[in-house]
């Protein structure tokens, strides 16, 4: 073989333009990925603090971001999520890439002033985002 | 065009919001959703509404404390079923004579509460007449009371009591002392049939029969009779809401299965468990299944 390892050695190594940060990027995580993002506002805000009483501030948080083609397991997707993938890159741009939406809620507690002037405090399923994944 | 169709879109979504505010139990559903609803729409903050009474917003502030974080989560120590709580202030009294010292009945009020605001899908599991303490009242010892409760006039309606008296009464012993700031006396067995049978208004008369500890009657020179001790009571419902929107904490979530949107009616209440002892029973038997 010392021919051609000699063959190799005498190759020019890698072409010039060859960018090798470029190269590793693909392997990153995208940097904008589907993820939990919080977002406190409070009822004052909204001029709803004269019949929600509590609690003064709420943080519903929200899912944006990226979904990577490779979702996998790590966003708890099915596997028709790669389908769709496929086929918005191969077959029809029209089909949309999966979006990336809440997969998981808390419930929130919420004490408020009825019109007959009552006081409830309710529990309410589903009012805080928790996971994200993509679909 | 573009605008008619966006005229077209929001007037189906209005009248989908609407439809959807009127499909929950056929009446025009008060709670969070259908409200932040109209807000999404209209805008404003929901319709104008009563102040409510300040010790009452004091009272339910103190309640979501205890079963809420700041940030509003339902704290998972308690053994609680109801998801719901709400808190009635009389919408008319009538005070009685003032003290009688012979009976030593120290004050007596008819009161009306008007239940409107309990949907249907909101099942009762306990009821408490909640007295707020002025910090004027001031006993001087422990004072021991009964209080004799009767529901009164024709709301009593036969259907929910079948052979039901007119008025049901009803004794409770209470204990007064220096430190509390509110007495509550739990009048779920006298309520709940009404409940249940979706009676809209309760006419309640309230007697209070008090001795001291030393088994005198507190003389009437004590409370004058234009200052009775106790305001008008407070009517507080503790109820378990079986709709899908409300958070159900004592099912496991592993199964997460809701409890049955439209209760068996030949079970009624016993559909919902009433006790921390049959919330155990339920969590047990779920966790062998």
């Amino acid at each position: 073989g010392q021919e051609t390892v000699s063959s190799e050695l005498k190759k020019p190594p890698v072409p010039a333009s060859f960018n090798l940060s470029e190269y590793f990027k693909q392997f990153l995580f995208p940097q904008n990925e589907c993820e939990l993002h919080d977002f406190r506002l409070s009822f004052s805000q909204l001029k709803w603090d004269n019949w929600i009483v509590a609690p003064h501030r709420y943080n519903p948080r929200y899912c944006k971001g990226d979904c990577p083609r490779a979702v996998g397991h790590r966003y708890g997707s099915p596997v028709h999520t790669m389908v769709q993938n496929i086929i918005h890159e191969k077959l029809d741009s029209s089909v949309p890439r999966p979006s990336c939406v809440p997969a998981k809620y808390s419930p929130l507690s919420v004490l408020t002033i009825e019109p007959d002037g009552s006081i409830a405090y309710k529990e309410y399923e589903d009012m805080i985002a928790t996971t994200c994944t993509c679909r | 065009s573009q605008t008619s169709r966006e005229v077209q879109i929001a007037a189906s979504a209005e009248s989908g919001s609407e439809a959807e505010l009127q499909s929950l139990d056929g009446r025009d559903q008060s709670g969070l959703l259908p409200s932040l609803f109209k807000t999404l729409y209209d805008g404003q903050g929901g319709a104008p509404r009563l102040q409510p009474d300040s010790r009452a917003l004091r009272y339910m502030k103190r309640l979501y404390k205890a079963y809420a974080t700041k940030e509003g989560i339902p704290k998972s120590n308690r053994s609680h079923l109801y998801n719901t709580v709400r808190l009635f202030t009389p919408c008319s009294q009538h005070k009685q004579a003032p003290g009688d010292q012979v009976t030593g009945t120290l004050w007596s009020v008819d009161v009306l509460f008007n239940l409107d605001r309990v949907t249907a899908v909101e099942h009762l599991l306990k009821s408490v007449l909640l007295y707020t303490l002025s910090n004027s009242v001031s006993f001087p010892l422990a004072v021991k009371c009964v209080c004799n409760l009767g529901i009164k006039g024709p709301e009593v309606s036969t259907k929910a009591l079948p052979g039901a008296p007119y008025s049901l009464t009803f004794n409770s012993q209470l204990e007064f002392k220096k430190k509390y700031k509110w007495v509550e006396i739990d009048v779920t067995t006298l309520l709940q049939p009404l409940v249940a049978s979706k009676q809209r208004s309760i006419h309640m008369s309230v007697n209070f029969t008090c001795v001291r500890d030393q088994g005198r009657h507190p003389s009437a020179q004590n409370s004058s009779s234009d200052r009775t001790p106790l305001g008008p009571p407070s009517l507080l419902l503790y109820l378990n809401d079986t709709s899908a929107q409300a958070y159900h904490s004592w099912y496991s979530p592993r199964y997460r299965r809701r409890p049955s949107q439209h209760p068996d009616p030949e079970r009624g209440l016993s559909a919902y468990p009433l006790g921390e002892e049959a919330a155990g029973s339920v969590r047990a038997s779920r966790h062998r299944r």
